[in-house]
């Protein structure tokens, strides 16, 4: 996808913030 | 040993009974009781006061306790939904629920609209939307041009905003998510099925303490 059709939530679900399962993670 | 570990329990502030949390959530008895050797290992990290601070979740999630960012913030607002600065046992539980595979659907879009509502006004802010594609970009190597990022909000928001008043509410969001259902594929996490296996260990202490 070229950046201007991306889509900007799924673009920000992406971020390192979000991704909860590092919390498991030994 | 088992004495000593029964008092501990019942002296952690926002400590819960396992079987009223299960019965809350989409976990049985013995994952809320092994999520709590994973709060545990957590709130005990930085501070050992049986509460999960900013730092700690910071350094759970990121192993740097000085690493800020936007979403985190966010996640760690929501979690703490008695809003006193700090994630409770029962409120780390209930939180996790949302994400495990077997809960609503439902509800892990609420918490997804809840987590991009940032400055709490009920609806998804373009300003909102900007400043959380910025905060992306700032942590990844994706480097865009203001002009790009304009376009992306823009061309997001004439998708999403199907009432045209400049801001997503929530059944707008609710439509959007169903035409794009990736856009919740972090509001699961596969490893809440395999918890017991993960952090077994209070399972072994229960059993001690039932015998004591």
């Amino acid at each position: 996808a070229t950046p201007v059709t991306m889509n900007a939530f799924e673009l920000i679900s992406k971020s390192q913030g979000l991704n909860l399962s590092s919390l498991f993670e030994k | 040993m088992g004495c000593f570990h029964s008092k501990h329990l019942r002296q952690i502030p926002g400590y819960e009974d396992p079987t009223i949390l299960a019965s809350e959530t989409p976990f049985t008895v013995s994952e809320v009781e092994a999520l709590y050797e994973l709060f545990k290992k957590i709130s005990s990290s930085i501070i050992d006061d049986g509460l999960i601070h900013k730092e700690e979740f910071q350094l759970a999630l990121f192993r740097n306790r000085n690493r800020r960012n936007l979403f985190a913030d966010r996640i760690f607002d929501l979690f703490d939904y008695k809003r006193n600065g700090v994630i409770e046992f029962g409120e780390f539980v209930r939180s996790l629920g949302v994400f495990h595979p077997n809960a609503p659907t439902a509800d892990k879009v609420t918490f997804a609209f809840r987590l991009y509502d940032l400055r709490h006004t009920g609806y998804i802010e373009r300003e909102e939307l900007y400043e959380m594609v910025l905060a992306l970009l700032n942590e990844s190597d994706l480097a865009l041009s203001d002009d790009v990022v304009e376009m992306i909000v823009d061309k997001t928001f004439s998708d999403a905003d199907t009432k045209g008043d400049g801001r997503i509410d929530l059944d707008e969001w609710k439509e959007f998510v169903s035409k794009n259902p990736s856009l919740i594929k972090n509001m699961t996490l596969p490893y809440l099925k395999d918890i017991t296996l993960a952090f077994p260990s209070f399972v072994l202490n229960t059993e001690v303490e039932d015998s004591d």
